[in-house]
């Protein structure tokens, strides 16, 4: 033999520092200790060992999220860095837990490691994914509400990646909005 | 500065790398 060759293996780095946090509703405890932050990575190769690790989004139990976050900022709207921000929300039908659920959190955690927005990819909080028995949600989290040229541009980005036809609308809450009413009255901000 | 960009093709080719 003429001996191996070893090759030094590069991670190949992100823009951002990413952490992964978990919640699991438990009535018995407060809202924030249900939340668990998982781990962070920084790397491509180390996002998969992650989302290889973790159980696919379609498997947890009704109640559970899921969120990916800069490094930094916490998955809640009271955080500096989301105060003034909102949401691009999409929302599923029970039924497309089994055949589109994963595929669409995939999707938006690449578009968000792999900076998909591009020059508005500094507008980007996280994005956080909801499973409940009436219909599991997905939403990317923006830092404010008020750039139209940033929301607009990552929400055309993103429900493209998603595959929605033409026909499908997502609309963009700000947060303000959705803390202050009832779920199903908070209007959209915008709509692509 | 430069953002460091990734897009899905080579995410996914990086997933089923050994």
């Amino acid at each position: 033999a003429k001996g191996l060759v070893f090759e030094m293996v590069e991670k190949h780095p992100l823009q951002n520092r990413w952490a992964l946090w978990f919640f699991k509703n438990d009535k018995s405890k407060t809202w924030q200790a249900n939340l668990h932050l998982i781990t962070k990575f920084d790397t491509v190769e180390d996002f998969w060992g992650l989302y290889h690790h973790i159980q696919p989004a379609s498997k947890l139990t009704p109640g559970c999220d899921y969120s990916l976050f800069k490094d930094g900022i916490e998955p809640m709207w009271e955080d500096d860095q989301n105060k003034r921000g909102g949401r691009w929300l999409v929302t599923l039908a029970k039924q497309q837990r089994h055949t589109d659920l994963d595929h669409f959190w995939l999707e938006t955690l690449l578009c968000l490691i792999g900076e998909s927005f591009e020059r508005f990819g500094g507008d980007i909080c996280g994005a956080v994914l909801n499973v409940r028995a009436k219909g599991d949600k997905i939403a990317v989290w923006t830092c404010e509400a008020d750039n139209r040229d940033g929301v607009t541009h990552i929400g055309r980005v993103y429900k493209e990646r998603l595959g929605l036809t033409q026909k499908v609308t997502i609309g963009y809450q700000a947060h303000t909005d959705t803390a202050s009413k009832s779920h199903n009255l908070t209007k959209n901000k915008f709509v692509v | 500065g430069t953002r460091i960009i990734y897009d899905r093709k080579f995410l996914m080719e990086c997933r089923n790398s050994p």
